[in-house]
């Protein structure tokens, strides 16, 4: 439903690079998919798409080719962030390796006007969420795999080859997981919200240090459908600083450090409850449980008389300069250093879902990124985070971490996308509602 | 794919970022910010649901 929105909205099948291939009806129809376990539908282009010029550049499924398939013919449309698809459900016959999931409904698109779609190498998606965000309430492909008693154990897992070389992109496992693709054991974790593989994570690190925001507790969802690693703004800077990716400059940012940082400092010190101080400075109002905007444009008069305006960004400024603030004191760091430090977080604030570039030269001075999850620390090598574009002398690395803001309740949220299940292969066990990581091999 | 030992594997090919799926990806990503700005605008609550 529309609160999902946020959600769906980070999928970013452009930089999707794991897809494989499946086929529909009988005889098989071939298409290219994205296994996506952040949505939970099967959608492939449909030989009547007509007017998107994506669909001629894909596999296209001609149900009259088709042995096996029944009329269904409702009408079907999902919206992604990044482009929608609608068209018609339809039902067939799905072989996935040599397993066939017998009626099938998925949907034909007969309309993919994205960019996302036409510069896709994949065809269509294969969603492997659960049925409580399956559009139209459809059956998902795995539910059946399972209920048809295709594969003994009710769990599939994943593993991304991040090694550019090899040509062997990954595999993904129906029924188990494969053991040459991981070492020692996995680290499960109970699912906390049914839908999404959405599960509980504490502290994220920067070499070591807690970045603040996730110390009590963190969502976090695991999303292969996704290439890199989103979350909160606040982390994201923080991240940005420690391994010199640019970043926005937010005036907003500035002015708060500026005008608020030492009071913010003093009501820290003072003890006073960090989710009430930017309502007690007047940016944001308190809902109860934290900050939220108090919707009034501020104009203030710049020094060359021109007026400036902002709105309700203050609120979340402040509201990051807090968690940085507080973060910084725990490390026991001076006023004057903290001031300072919170400053320059304002010049790496990421643009959101935006990308963010850093010198390839430093990646050996780059700190680790590490995720708290069960209990357990899942840490990331800059060789891990950085995703190289292009070769030789121009060469271009790009950060693995992009920005994503979730309000409380269902945030602070990250989403752990190919750039973390890439270094550690991970377990969906529906069976026992849990994932695991493990190291990949 | 192998059944052997109650596993049915699929292999997954590898499409490396490169300079196309970056513009591509840019310019998706203006067009998603100005939707959500209409979005916001009218008060609009998008959904991603049967029609």
């Amino acid at each position: 439903d529309g609160s999902d929105t946020d959600i769906v909205a980070l999928k970013n099948y452009m930089d999707a690079q794991y897809y494989g291939e499946i086929g529909i009806g009988t005889p098989p129809q071939k298409f290219t998919v994205i296994f996506d376990t952040g949505s939970s539908n099967l959608w492939v282009p449909s030989v009547k798409c007509y007017f998107s010029v994506a669909c001629y550049v894909h596999s296209k499924y001609k149900s009259s080719l088709s042995s096996t398939y029944q009329k269904n013919g409702k009408p079907a449309e999902i919206h992604y962030g990044t482009g929608a698809i609608s068209g018609l459900f339809s039902q067939d016959y799905v072989k996935v390796g040599d397993l066939v999931v017998k009626n099938q409904v998925f949907i034909e698109a007969t309309r993919e006007p994205s960019v996302t779609f036409l510069v896709g190498k994949f065809d269509g998606i294969c969603g492997l969420g659960f049925q409580e965000i399956s559009v139209g309430n459809v059956v998902p492909l795995w539910y059946n795999m399972i209920s048809q008693g295709l594969v003994k154990e009710p769990v599939f897992s994943f593993w991304f080859n991040r090694n550019a070389d090899d040509e062997e992109g990954g595999e993904i496992v129906f029924g188990g997981a494969d053991p040459n693709h991981y070492k020692g054991n996995h680290t499960y974790v109970p699912i906390t919200r049914k839908g999404y593989w959405q599960f509980d994570m504490g502290d994220v690190l920067i070499d070591g240090r807690s970045s603040g925001i996730c110390s009590g507790s963190c969502a976090a969802i695991a999303d292969s459908g996704t290439s890199l690693i989103a979350g909160p703004t606040a982390t994201i800077a923080e991240i940005n600083h420690a391994i010199g990716a640019s970043g926005i400059v937010s005036q907003e940012c500035k002015t708060v450090v500026s005008q608020y940082g030492k009071t913010i400092l003093t009501l820290l010190l003072s003890e006073r409850q960090p989710k009430k101080i930017c309502s007690q400075i007047g940016l944001c109002a308190f809902d109860g449980t934290r900050g939220v905007s108090i919707g009034i444009e501020s104009i203030v008069t710049e020094n060359d008389g021109s007026a400036v305006g902002w709105g309700d960004s203050m609120c979340s400024a402040c509201e990051m300069a807090v968690v940085w603030i507080q973060s910084q004191l725990k490390q026991n760091q001076t006023q004057e250093r903290i001031l300072s430090y919170v400053n320059e977080l304002c010049d790496r604030l990421p643009s959101p879902m935006g990308e963010s570039a850093v010198d390839c030269s430093r990646l050996s001075s780059m700190p680790s990124v590490s995720f708290t999850i069960g209990g357990k620390v899942f840490s990331l090598k800059a060789e891990q985070y950085i995703l190289k574009v292009g070769d030789g002398p121009a060469t271009q690395c790009i950060s693995g971490f992009t920005a994503l803001d979730v309000p409380p309740p269902r945030g602070p949220l990250w989403i752990l996308g190919d750039v973390f299940m890439g270094a550690y292969h991970t377990v969906f066990d529906y069976g026992n509602m849990r994932v695991g990581f493990a190291q990949a091999a | 794919t192998s059944a052997t030992d109650g596993l049915f594997r699929i292999n997954l090919k590898r499409r490396p970022l490169d300079e196309n799926n970056r513009i591509a990806a840019r310019v998706t990503a203006r067009a998603t910010e100005s939707s959500r700005s209409s979005i916001r605008k009218f008060g609009y609550r998008g959904t991603s649901s049967l029609t």
